[in-house]
């Protein structure tokens, strides 16, 4: 028997709404701990990684370790059925063919319950190595949404370099080229959420595709703030911490020079 | 020119 109650319902809209888009379908492997999920987007360029804790959730009992596999954006239309009040259930037998999501308004006067069928999905389960990175960039969610949007416009890669001083966003197009830099920011300024704080050994520059960084920005509504983890040569993590549950982590591979 | 790796070159299968 699973069960899982979130009070905040509209946490697991918002969680859909943040993967929907890169990844179709993916197993949801809950156990003890709590719900994990691993995925990559169809063309196998980035993966997304996702951590609720048991302790994050206001019931959760899981007798047996089981895998829900999902069709997102059909649990996405399931969810579009809950009020952005309600209190989400999750339920599932030990050998389901469903998942039961029981969706109840706050004050009780509202109760409804869906039923969504699970598939059999082969995935492979990468390992993903427990890296110390040269460079943690530490900003605002929503202006690191700013900045791909904006620059998605003018080209399709987005050079990121990172110094103590900050973090400069590049591109180049057709019609030209930009930069955004942002600075890291003093200890006297303002909200701790606002700040951005660079930790860094050694620079770093690295060419993403905005396209894919796009996609991870569908997170925002999950958190003030977002991680930027870097090294040379391997996949950038951008990382957005759940508040008292766990955190979504997108992994995306760089381009390279031939 | 830049090319896109693929993120399995970066993680293996486990």
């Amino acid at each position: 028997m699973f069960e899982a109650r979130l009070t905040e319902g509209s946490l697991l809209k918002k969680i859909i709404e943040a993967i929907k888009d890169l990844v179709q379908e993916a197993n949801v492997d809950c156990s003890e701990e709590g719900l994990t999920m691993q995925a990559m987007d169809a063309s196998h360029v980035s993966l997304c990684s996702l951590n609720m804790r048991h302790g994050g959730f206001d019931h959760y009992r899981c007798d047996r370790s089981i895998s829900l596999g999902l069709n997102l954006a059909n649990l996405g239309k399931i969810l579009k059925c809950a009020g952005n009040d309600d209190v989400v259930t999750l339920k599932a037998e030990d050998e389901p063919d469903t998942l039961t999501l029981m969706f109840e308004s706050p004050n009780q006067e509202r109760i409804s319950d869906f039923e969504l069928k699970l598939m059999d999905i082969e995935t492979e389960h990468l390992g993903i190595p427990n890296e110390e990175y040269k460079c943690t960039i530490s900003m605002p969610s929503g202006e690191f949404q700013r900045i791909v949007r904006d620059l998605a416009v003018i080209g399709e890669t987005c050079i990121i370099t990172c110094t103590k001083e900050g973090v400069k966003f590049s591109v180049s197009g057709d019609l030209g080229n930009g930069n955004v830099t942002v600075r890291q920011s003093s200890a006297a300024d303002g909200d701790e959420k606002d700040q951005v704080k660079i930790q860094m050994e050694e620079p770093v520059t690295l060419n993403f595709a905005l396209r894919y960084l796009g996609f991870f920005t569908k997170a925002t509504p999950l958190g003030s703030t977002v991680k930027l983890h870097m090294s040379p040569d391997v996949p950038i993590v951008v990382e957005y911490p759940i508040d008292g549950i766990g955190s979504i982590s997108y992994f995306l591979a760089p381009k390279i020079d031939e | 020119r830049n090319k896109q790796r693929k993120i399995m070159v970066f993680f293996s299968s486990c």
